[in-house]
C-alpha cells in the first residue's frame, strides 16, 4: 500500500471554543511537518530518520507540550522525556529527565545507537548529551512567560477544587481547561 | 506530547514521542512516553505513538496492546487502535497514532481533541484537532 505518515501535537481537553489565534499556529505547524515528513520519505529516507526529522520540528516549535514548547514541573523546572523504535530490529532509545537538551528525541536516539543501553534518566542523560556534543541550551530557553502562567493557572485550579472540597472522581481526573485554552494533559 | 509514526514503500516502520510532561507534576515523575510498550512502540506489524495522560496509558500498555491485538488475535491496525482507545484506558485519557506494515493509518482519540495530521502515498492526507 505504500508509505504513510502520522503525527501528533497532544491529545486532551482541546475546547471547541479555542481562539482561531491559537488554533491556526497549531494547524499551521501540523501542516508543516506533515510537509516535511512527507517530503522525506520520498526522498527515500528511512523511517527512523523521519520520525525523528518530524519530532524535531514539532519540538522546536513553541506551539506543542515538548521541547520548546514543554509544560513546567510543580517546581517551575522542566523535564523533558522522549523515545524512538525502529519497527524492524526492535532497537529503541529513550531519555528522560533531560532539562538543557535542545531536542531530546535526537538523544534518545543517540542512546540508542551508541550505548548498550535503552534508557538513560536526568543527570546520566545530561552528561551523555554533553559527551555527545548534542545542541544544549539554557534552561531558561524553555521557561517561558506563557508557560509560568500555565503553571500558576495549575496551581490555581487545584487550589480551588480544595477549597470547593469537590471529591475529585478517581476515574475521570478533573481535567482543568484552563482560559487560555490549552488542555493539560500531555 | 508529540509524535511521529512513519512506514515506508518496503513496510519497514518507526515511531518516535516526545513531551515536557503533564502541567505541575511533581519533579522525577516519568510519563507513558519514554516507556517501551505505554507510549511508544515499534515492531514488525505496526509503529504507535500515544498521547494523553502518562500514568492511565502506562497502565494499560496502550501501545504495545495495539500491536499485541493485531499479532495474537488478526486484527487490523484499525480495529486494534479503536479496541485500545474504546476498552483499555479510560475515557478522557488517550489519542493513539498509527501506522502499520501495509500502510495503514488510523488515528483514534478518547479526549475531546487530539492535534493530529496523516498523509499516505495515495494521495489522501488529514489534519485536525477534534
Amino acid at each position: 500500500m505504500g508509505w504513510a505518515i502520522a503525527l501528533h501535537g497532544g491529545a486532551g481537553d482541546i475546547p471547541l471554543s479555542l481562539p482561531l489565534e491559537r488554533r491556526e499556529p497549531r494547524e499551521a505547524a501540523l501542516r508543516y511537518c506533515l510537509e516535511i515528513g512527507v517530503s522525506a520519505l520520498k526522498a527515500n529516507r528511512s523511517p527512523l530518520d523521519v520520525v525523528e526529522l518530524v519530532v524535531c520540528e514539532l519540538e522546536n516549535n513553541p506551539h506543542f507540550n515538548a521541547g520548546r514548547g514543554s509544560v513546567l514541573t510543580n517546581k517551575g523546572t522542566v523535564e523533558m522525556e522522549a523515545c524512538i523504535m525502529d519497527g524492524n530490529t526492535k532497537n529503541c532509545g529513550a531519555v528522560s529527565g533531560v532539562s538543557t537538551v535542545a531536542n531530546a528525541i535526537s538523544l534518545a536516539r543517540l542512546v540508542m545507537e551508541k550505548t548498550p543501553h535503552i534508557y538513560l534518566a536526568f543527570d546520566g542523560a545530561e552528561a551523555f548529551a554533553r559527551e555527545q556534543g548534542v545542541k544544549m541550551v539554557d534552561e531558561n530557553h524553555f521557561i517561558t512567560p506563557e508557560n509560568i502562567e500555565r503553571l500558576k493557572q495549575a496551581k490555581e485550579a487545584n487550589r480551588v477544587q480544595i477549597d470547593y472540597t469537590q471529591p475529585i472522581q478517581k476515574d475521570s481526573p478533573d481535567e482543568t481547561v484552563l482560559a487560555n485554552g490549552d488542555s493539560q494533559l500531555g | 506530547t508529540v509524535g511521529c509514526v512513519a512506514v515506508d514503500s518496503e513496510g519497514n516502520l518507526a515511531a518516535a514521542t516526545s513531551t515536557g510532561g503533564l502541567v505541575n507534576k511533581m519533579v522525577g515523575r516519568i510519563g507513558d512516553t519514554p516507556i517501551i510498550g505505554s507510549g511508544t512502540y515499534a515492531n514488525n506489524l505496526c509503529a504507535v505513538s500515544a498521547t494523553g495522560k502518562g500514568e492511565a496509558i502506562i497502565r494499560a500498555t496502550a501501545a504495545r496492546d495495539v500491536a499485541a491485538l493485531m499479532e495474537y488475535k488478526g486484527l487490523s491496525l484499525e480495529e486494534a487502535a479503536a479496541y485500545v482507545v474504546e476498552k483499555c484506558v479510560p475515557k478522557g485519557n488517550v489519542g493513539i497514532i498509527a501506522v502499520s506494515a501495509t500502510g495503514e493509518v488510523t488515528m483514534p482519540f478518547n479526549t475531546t481533541g487530539m492535534f493530529r495530521a496523516c498523509a499516505t502515498e495515495d494521495g489522501s492526507s488529514e489534519v485536525g484537532i477534534w
